[in-house]
């Protein structure tokens, strides 16, 4: 791992265990070549190697006598720093609706995100209902009802629409003077550059006038993960991110890439399959994470 | 790429920017600008304008080698029942395209049949019942929960007894960091190979075009537990290139036999290795 790498340049420093601009490039270089691996986008990790050098060549760290660690130190710091800070907390009143949206390409996780969303609501003392605005993927009515009966949490979809806007309306309509107090809305997957998709998202979001839009997004991808971020915020406005499979050994860079690009928070990650298996997001951990 | 004027540093940068933007991954591509750079200098290359050229060159040569000309297809030959294992980490693409081959063997005039080996995901099995019904494919399938190795014994008896021309077998997403699903994957394999013991004649690894370099480790533990024949490289509709097929081709010797390229059944493509590198530099 970086730790043990950074140990062996500097171990290099016979004896006199002092930092200088030679092997700070050399431990930088190891640092770029951990963050690339970790698919964090290469434009900017160009940024933030940068940001370590100009820190790391400092009065004080050129006079320490731990230089490995202390610019490991500095590289997580700076890392946490980016991701955001921990206290991004996402909660909803239960006095009033709101109502979520849930998008993202396909194949994301968004669909078991909002089962998982919806469990996480119910543990909070809110009444969820889910609705299912995915019109285009076979079964995927069906997907969000089987995981609605699993949880006993009602779905609300018009058989055979082809309409997203219709069966929002009647969503809405349903749900006004019921007891739900929180609507999670299931979109299709779709891609950042199909027009005509990103158009129905936008009227979506005109019509619901939502109170937060969660962008899923896969923590395997790669280098794609700034293109397809910055459009969807760009068109949307998203509020936050849910980072799924993160039970993989993916190092999640994408992550930092999003936060980079959009200044978005990760919100949530999903951590399995299982309507369980749904964290809270820790910037520190996920440092750690992509740095291997 | 702006390839005009001398080669120089700031060019062999913009190459590699490139490569990396792609995902082909930083070990890839130092192998392949160091190979670039031996280039220039035995072939004393001073025009710009050559490089790109030669960097295509130098990845479509790790891409595909003599013999891949027959082995980059799906060797339908000859064999009857003809079974293709779809395999891969969660929401990559197996069922939808499965619905894709089942379509184009139908075209073909094959007769298809599909086994619902996912018994594991809300509405897999509707999913690929649609699917089947789209392509005009039969489908064997039993209930949500059923054992995955007796719904796929069950399938391919039933395929071999109706002299069925082409089986596609669907699982269900698995991360390959989990043993126990790793070797139900295996176990699946094993279960084949008793009706058919030269089976699957294709297993094929489904990999989303906007992985990063979490695929090389997929490919080398789904390659443990059967051995792929090939790599499905989905969604390349979008604007990820799929660079992360270089290295597996590379360092595991496994090729890409064909790419998805939208939501329909007709959005499957032979891989075209000249036309996914040019990509990359467009
Ligand atoms: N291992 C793991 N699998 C997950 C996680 N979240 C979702 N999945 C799986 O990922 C696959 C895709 O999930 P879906 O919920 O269908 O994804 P989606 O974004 O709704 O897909 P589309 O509607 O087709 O765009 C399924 O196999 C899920 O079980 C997660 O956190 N970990
Ligand atoms: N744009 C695009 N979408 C695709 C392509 N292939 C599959 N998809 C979409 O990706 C999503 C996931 O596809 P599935 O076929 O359910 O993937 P899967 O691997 O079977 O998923 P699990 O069984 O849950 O692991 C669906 O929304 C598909 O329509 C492709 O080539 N391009
Ligand atoms: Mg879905
Ligand atoms: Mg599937």
């Amino acid at each position: 791992n970086l730790t043990d790498k950074f140990d062996t340049i500097f171990r290099k420093l016979k004896g006199h265990g002092k930092l200088n601009e030679q092997n700070i490039k050399e431990s930088l270089r190891e640092v770029r070549r951990a963050l690339l691996e970790a698919d964090v986008n290469f434009r900017i990790v160009k940024n933030f190697i940068n940001e370590v050098a100009s820190k790391a060549t400092g009065q004080d760290v050129l006079k320490s006598l731990t230089p490995g660690h202390q610019v490991v130190k500095i590289v997580h710091e700076q890392l946490i720093h980016l991701m955001g800070e921990k206290n991004f907390k996402v909660q909803f009143q239960s006095n009033r609706l709101n109502k979520i949206m849930v998008v993202g390409l396909q194949g994301s996780g968004k669909t078991t995100t909002c089962a998982k969303l919806a469990s996480h609501f119910r543990k909070n003392k809110l009444e969820p209902v889910m609705v299912a605005c995915d019109i285009y993927r076979p079964a995927a009515v069906h997907q969000l009802q089987v995981l609605g009966k699993q949880l006993d949490v009602p779905v609300i979809s018009k058989e055979k629409s082809k309409n997203v806007l219709k069966i929002a309306k009647k969503a809405l309509k349903e749900t006004e003077n019921s007891e739900k107090n929180v609507m999670i809305f299931d979109t299709a997957g779709r891609l950042h550059i199909d027009e005509k998709l990103m158009k129905e998202l936008r009227d979506l979001k005109k019509l619901l006038k939502p109170d937060f839009i969660f962008f899923v997004a896969d923590a395997m991808t790669g280098q794609d993960a700034v293109n397809i971020a910055k459009e969807f915020n760009d068109q949307l406005e998203f509020d936050g991110v849910i980072l799924t499979k993160m039970d993989s050994d993916a190092r999640g860079g994408a992550a930092l890439s999003i936060k980079a690009v959009t200044g978005k928070p990760v919100s949530f990650v999903g951590t399995g399959e299982k309507i369980g298996d749904f964290e809270e997001f820790h910037p520190d951990r996920m440092a750690s994470r992509i740095l291997g | 790429l702006q390839l005009r004027g001398k080669i120089d540093d700031d060019l062999m940068d913009d190459l590699e920017e490139a490569l990396l933007q792609a995902d082909i991954g930083i070990d890839t591509s130092m192998y392949v600008m160091e190979k670039l750079k031996n280039e220039i200098r035995t072939q004393k290359i001073e025009d710009s304008q050559k490089i790109q050229f030669l960097i295509e060159d130098i990845i479509k040569k790790m891409m595909i080698d003599e013999y891949s000309h027959q082995a980059d297809h799906l060797k339908i030959a000859n064999k009857k029942p003809f079974i293709v294992l779809f395999i891969g980490v969660n929401g990559v693409g197996k069922t939808t395209t499965i619905g894709k081959l089942a379509r184009r063997y139908k075209d073909e005039g094959k007769s298809v049949m599909v086994i619902a080996g996912d018994t594991f995901r809300a509405a897999a099995i509707e999913q690929l019942t649609i699917w089947a019904e789209r392509s005009g494919a039969s489908i064997s399938k039993q209930q949500q929960g059923s054992d995955p190795s007796s719904v796929i014994y069950d399938g391919v008896m039933s395929a071999k007894n109706k002299n069925i021309d082409v089986v596609l077998i669907d699982t269900a997403g698995r991360q390959h960091t989990k043993v126990n699903l790793m070797n139900e994957l295996s176990k699946i394999v094993r279960t084949i190979q008793k009706i058919v013991p030269d089976a699957p004649h294709e297993s094929l690894l489904v990999i989303d075009s906007t992985t990063g370099q979490n695929a090389l480790i997929q490919a080398e533990i789904f390659n443990k537990a059967t051995n792929i024949s090939g790599i499905i490289l989905t969604k390349l509709d979008g604007t990820a290139k799929g660079g992360i097929v270089v290295g597996i081709k590379h360092q595991l010797n496994i090729p890409v036999k064909m790419i998805g390229v939208g939501e329909q059944q007709e959005d499957l493509r032979d891989f075209d290795a000249k036309e996914f590198i040019e990509a990359i530099f467009e």
